[in-house]
């Protein structure tokens, strides 16, 4: 029997929106761990692993290690069904095929029960190394956003350069070119708008945009952002949910042809 | 020009 309980609702059908565009489907992964997805998009340049931790939940129970094929789609049109301020219900017995997600308003005086058919998927699961990168940069996920909605107007390609003057985006394409240099900075008003960039080295890398700009679709759920960059290596983009857990996505780099 | 790596290079099935 799996069992779990968000308090806040909302959270799950943000994180459903933020991902459905990239991955269409997979198998949420309920163990003792929490509740688990990782995912690749269907060109293998994207992947998405989130969690959201036992303690996002009150309460949460899971007497075996289960694996809920999903279509994130599905999940999504059922999920409209909430309302943002909803408690969110989520139950599957040991065998089932049918996932049962129960709404429940903050005062308990409206109760809606949905059943979601499950899929059988097949997916890898796949390893990632621990990678200790050139550059990391935290920043404001509202102006991260705002950097891919404004270069992806230029080109399908931006490079993220980072060196000692500072972070530089840049897209070329046929209009002609745009560049934002981020510097750090934590002299704001608000804590959420630093720019924090712990540097070991420089590193240049080329990332296609759109991918981008569907990461930058969690920005609702998280004010911070995290870029980790290594020369030759994915991108690693990552959003932290509260204390409850996160999502990361990671993207692989152009290259030269 | 440059083309779109992908990540089946860097990741393996655990």
């Amino acid at each position: 029997m799996f069992e779990a309980r968000l308090n806040q609702g909302a959270v799950l059908k943000k994180l459903v929106d933020a991902v459905r565009d990239i991955v269409s489907e997979g198998n949420f992964d309920c163990n003792e761990n929490g509740l688990a997805l990782q995912a690749m998009d269907s060109a293998h340049v994207a992947l998405v692993a989130m969690l959201l931790r036992p303690d996002a939940f009150e309460p949460y129970r899971c007497d075996r290690n289960m694996s809920l094929g999903i279509s994130l789609k599905s999940l999504g049109t059922i999920l409209r069904c909430a309302s943002n301020d909803d408690i969110i219900t989520l139950r599957a017995e040991d065998t089932a095929d049918q996932l049962a997600l129960t709404f429940e308003s903050p005062q308990s005086d409206k109760v809606s029960e949905y059943v979601l058919n499950l899929m059988d998927i097949d997916s890898e699961h796949l390893g990632i190394p621990d990678t200790s990168y050139d550059t990391v940069i935290h920043m404001s996920s509202a102006e991260f956003q705002r950097i891919c909605r404004d270069l992806q107007q230029l080109s399908d390609s931006v490079t993220i350069d980072a060196s000692k003057e500072g972070i530089k985006f840049t897209a070329t394409g046929q209009l002609g070119s745009g560049q934002v240099m981020l510097r750090q900075n934590m002299n704001v008003d608000r804590e959420e708008d630093a720019t924090v960039i712990e540097m070991q080295q420089p590193v240049q890398l080329t990332f296609a945009v759109k991918y981008l700009s569907m990461f930058a679709k969690t920005t609702p759920l998280c004010n911070r952002v995290t870029l980790c960059l290594s020369k030759d290596v994915p991108l690693l983009l990552e959003y932290k949910i509260d204390e409850i857990g996160y999502i990361r996505y990671y993207l692989a780099p152009k290259v030269d042809s | 020009a440059s083309t779109q790596g992908r990540l089946d290079s860097f990741f393996k099935p655990s």
